[in-house]
């Protein structure tokens, strides 16, 4: 149950050995807190066939409770160390695991998770969510990027334009993030770049959450009339995907977050093709 | 540029707030999907034509790997020497990594400059086995960086199988 840790020359991320999950990273000498987990919402079903309350659907995004239940109490780590890449592979269920690597000298971390099918045997709607914690004192703000091109900045509870009637206090925090997410204080930010939009959120000080995988029972009756289960060969879908995490001191924040989100939106174009010539003909 | 077109009317159609956001009955999410596929499909032929105009007409038909989100690359786990080619799109340098699905094996990895490239094979993930639909033999990746690939550069690297050794078994989980 000793600690694992993966390092890399910038970086260094420490796990707990006992429960598996991610538990700090150390930079420049100091370490900060970091923990990182998978969460589900229960959806809301909806009743009188949605004649009134509205199901979580489609269009809508409606948990039954504030809080997310967690996924694994306990998680298998496996560790690869090489010389280019140091990898810890967690699984979390068995529908559920992730990758955590960092590479040699970068100065970011890449979560590549793996999530699905959803299993439904209880008959009830999940949303599954990561959710990374930290110190950062963000009182209430966080920012995502608009389209890539600047950070909208959103308070918690509140709306810019008018005075927020809190109903529905998870789903009402909840934004359209196209590639980024951030939190910061005076002092440190952290930023989750997206290889995808997705919907996500602040809703403790110092936390960062994005939506990852839904699957839904009910219609939200918006007009889909069909719930968002996606049940190819009747069983939910499988989604993989990465997020790239940046934490870094305030004023080294947007440098690293530009140049981050640029090069995974506009990853190297790679195509394969096979060859009969031997490596110095080709050359 | 008709196979260009194909791509721009598949993404202008997604452009339609259902596509981008699911709030479509599936047998019309899996109509994007399908266009969508057709249209990157016919990309493929304009890469092809590009490169062949930089490299000589003799360079090979360029494909995606597409099945790399469940780790699957019908070349590189089916042919014994293959070429891998990045274009990168961005207006400055990028170091990235490279990481392509295959069979256990021990590789040679040859550079732009005829340089040996270090390489590693990383095993997947034990999920990706459970995935129903996956017919891949692929079980680990290959993967090496790919350094300072020039604005709007291309680079391509040579890939030769040179044994397989039995594949060592499956790690087992360090707190399992």
């Amino acid at each position: 149950t000793e600690e694992v840790t993966i390092e890399n020359g910038k970086l260094k991320i420490g796990f707990n050995g006992t429960s598996g999950l991610v538990q700090w990273i150390e930079q420049n000498g100091t370490r900060h807190q970091l923990q990182q987990n998978f969460f589900f919402y229960e959806s809301m079903k909806g009743y009188n066939f949605n004649a009134d309350n509205r199901a979580s659907g489609a269009y809508i995004f409606r948990p039954t409770k504030n809080q997310p239940t967690v996924i694994s109490e306990k998680i298998n780590l496996t560790i690869y160390r090489g010389k280019n890449v140091h990898e810890v592979h967690q699984s979390f269920s068995s529908w559920l695991s992730q990758v955590v690597r960092i590479y040699d000298q970068q100065e970011s971390i890449e979560f590549e998770w793996l999530v699905g099918p959803i299993p439904i045997m209880e008959w009830i709607g999940k949303e599954v969510i990561t959710k990374y914690t930290t110190k950062i004192a963000s009182n209430g703000t966080f920012y995502t990027d608009s389209n890539g091109r600047r950070w909208m900045k959103r308070k918690r509870n509140q709306r810019s334009s008018w005075n927020l009637t809190l109903t529905e206090p998870v789903a009402s925090n909840y934004y359209p993030i196209t590639s980024s997410i951030a939190i910061r204080d005076a002092i440190h930010q952290a930023t989750i770049i997206t290889d995808r939009p997705q919907g996500g959120t602040s809703i403790e000080d110092g936390t960062l959450e994005l939506m990852l995988h839904r699957r839904l029972l009910y219609d939200d009756s918006q007009g889909v009339s069909e719930p968002l289960d996606e049940n190819q060969y009747g069983e939910g879908m499988v989604t993989r995907g990465k997020h790239i995490l940046h934490f870094n001191e305030l004023d080294k924040a947007a440098k690293a977050h530009r140049l981050s989100a640029l090069h995974t939106a506009m990853q190297p174009v790679v195509t394969l093709a096979p060859t009969h010539m031997e490596s110095n003909e080709w050359v | 540029n008709e196979h260009v077109q194909m791509l721009a009317i598949a993404v202008a159609q997604s452009q339609h707030h259902d596509a981008i956001t699911g709030t479509e009955k599936q047998h019309v999410s899996d109509d994007y999907a399908l266009y969508l596929d057709e249209g990157i499909g016919e990309t493929q032929k304009v890469l092809t034509a590009a490169y062949r105009k930089w490299f000589g007409k003799e360079f090979p038909e360029q494909q995606y790997c597409k099945m790399l989100n469940i780790s699957e690359c019908d070349v590189s786990e089916n042919n014994s020497k293959f070429v891998i080619t990045l274009y990168n799109p961005l207006s400055r340098a990028v170091t990235t990594p490279v990481r392509i699905p295959v069979k256990y094996a021990d590789y040679k990895v040859t550079g732009p400059n005829g340089a040996n490239v270090p390489y590693e094979l990383v095993f997947l993930p034990g999920q990706i086995f459970r995935l129903g639909g996956r017919t891949s033999n692929a079980t680990h990746e290959l993967v090496f960086i790919a350094s300072e690939v020039s604005p709007l550069g291309l680079v391509n690297y040579h890939v030769e199988r040179i044994n397989e050794p039995e594949p060592p078994p499956r790690p087992t989980p360090h707190n399992s």
